[in-house]
């Protein structure tokens, strides 16, 4: 846990990635969205975390990369499986495990609209998670564990903000 | 010693607490090491009562340990398949 003295803040899981210059992969793309407008979204989310810190993410069509990313539904090959619509919305494995995303497809992503789930925000909180983050028990931070509906006007919190510079520092430029 | 059996939440006698035990072990809150396998795995009322209240108080909710329609509600939300313990 952080090291202030409140009673709630973020959560390290313990483990973060030697270098600063990541790259990710979508390796399976969602049935119902559009190809570029996922990688715009994926992209957006990353830059979430990079705004804060001098982490940078480059995609790339190939592997090998640090973060892959996958739609998937029900058993998709690491023994977590999904649980359609509702439920657990998508996981994340920690940099010591590989750091990659798993998305539920069964789930109706959506993509700046209060229908649906919104990818976005979603998928920087999985980066999160990929990053090193656990999950806090601060309500307002993106890091907190459930889905609190979409959000126009989206900000980090300055709990996922301190979690994420306890790990990679401050950005520098 | 026997072990009485009252003093063991017997999952199966209270309508939707499987799905609770589900979650709670799914996100972190319930260890399998905590089950006592001398009596069918069941697991200590306080065991039960404490895994609730840590669940509560990590998602803001008064800290009861009793199974309310708040907390009933909240394990009903949408959220990251992640464990909130991360041992």
């Amino acid at each position: 846990f952080g090291s202030d003295t409140r009673s709630k803040r973020y959560a390290l899981q313990g483990s973060r990635w030697k270098v600063k210059a990541l790259t990710y992969r979508i390796s399976k793309y969602p049935k119902r969205l559009n190809r570029k407008e996922v990688d715009d979204e994926i992209a957006k989310a990353f830059n979430v975390w990079s705004e804060y810190t001098d982490l940078t993410f480059t995609a790339k069509k190939q592997n090998p990369v640090h973060i892959d990313i996958r739609f998937e539904e029900s058993e998709h090959g690491d023994g977590d499986p999904f649980d359609g619509p509702g439920g657990t919305l998508a996981h994340a494995y920690f940099p010591v495990y590989g750091g990659d995303a798993h998305f539920d497809d069964a789930e109706y992503w959506t993509i700046k609209s209060t229908r649906g789930t919104n990818l976005f925000q979603v998928a920087a909180h999985e980066f999160g998670h990929s990053l090193g983050l656990s999950h806090s028990d601060v309500r307002s931070a993106l890091m907190a564990p459930f889905y609190r509906g979409y959000d126009s006007n989206f900000r980090l919190d300055s709990d996922d903000i301190q979690g994420i510079q306890a790990l990679y520092g401050r950005k520098t430029s | 010693t026997p072990i009485e059996d009252s003093f063991y939440l017997n999952f199966d006698s209270i309508e939707g607490t499987d799905d609770v035990d589900l979650y709670l072990s799914q996100f972190g809150y319930l260890s399998p090491s905590l089950r006592n396998p001398t009596s069918g795995n069941l697991i200590d009322a306080n065991t039960w009562e404490r895994a609730i209240m840590e669940f509560q108080s990590f998602a803001g909710l008064n800290a009861t340990g009793d199974l309310d329609e708040e907390t009933m509600e909240l394990m009903q939300t949408p959220r990251c398949g992640v464990k909130d313990k991360v041992g």
